[in-house]
């Protein structure tokens, strides 16, 4: 595994992080990945007391995000995995970037299509994960109203491109794919001066 | 009611990487 910041300009010029930015998130995962073993590796663990402090509860979507983090499917995370998926948070990133984790998000099953009952055993899990409860009807009829937006194709799934289309003309279902603390990261995390191996 | 599958899952399960940012 590697370990360390090897080549924050090569990871800057693939990204849309500049060097000082890849330098300071870098302080970043040093932290998180030295809450519970100090190893310069992020496991699912320190994900996610990074994301909710107290190691509270079991989470679909922490799962989930954490998956898509790990590109190298090797159960943790190294620096080039975590500053390659940010990039797709940040403010500058592409829409279509955002379009496509976003999707993959929601494609449990990584079919290439979101299914009804995936849909349905997402609404389930998380209203109940977060201690909410609606009936059965209820949320059949939240899902088929969703269903008769985004299915333009009436196949009883949602592929990529309805995807795109159903986020274009709502533009919420993208809301969590930006984090502004990205643009103000190296202000948040200045002792990546201290370390930082480039003259910028 | 206007309210989409996908929002009620954005919301309610908690998808937001701030957290990652912020100090304990």
């Amino acid at each position: 595994q590697p370990r360390g910041l090897e080549d924050p300009e090569l990871l800057a010029r693939e990204t849309v992080f500049s060097v000082s930015e890849i330098e300071a998130l870098y302080e970043l995962f040093k932290r998180i990945s030295s809450a519970v073993i100090d190893d310069g590796l992020i496991n699912k663990e320190e994900f996610q007391l990074a994301l909710f402090k107290i190691n509270k509860k079991e989470s679909l979507f922490v799962d989930r995000v954490f998956d898509l983090f790990d590109t190298k499917h090797s159960g943790i995370l190294g620096f080039e995995e975590f500053a390659r998926a940010l990039s797709v948070f940040h403010p500058n990133a592409l829409v279509d970037d955002k379009i496509e984790f976003s999707f993959q998000l929601y494609d449990l099953k990584q079919q290439g299509f979101i299914e009804r009952q995936e849909v349905k055993q997402m609404v389930v899990t998380t209203l109940a994960e977060s201690g909410m409860n609606l009936s059965d009807d209820v949320i059949e009829n939240i899902i088929n109203k969703t269903f008769e937006q985004a299915d333009t194709k009436h196949d009883g799934k949602i592929d990529k491109e309805e995807w795109k289309n159903l986020v274009l003309r709502h533009p919420s279902l993208l809301k969590n794919m930006t984090l502004q603390y990205l643009k103000d990261i190296t202000t948040t995390f200045p002792s990546f001066v201290f370390h930082s191996q480039v003259d910028d | 009611c206007n309210l989409n599958a996908f929002d009620i899952i954005s919301y309610s399960s908690g998808f937001d990487l701030s957290g990652l940012f912020e100090e304990e």
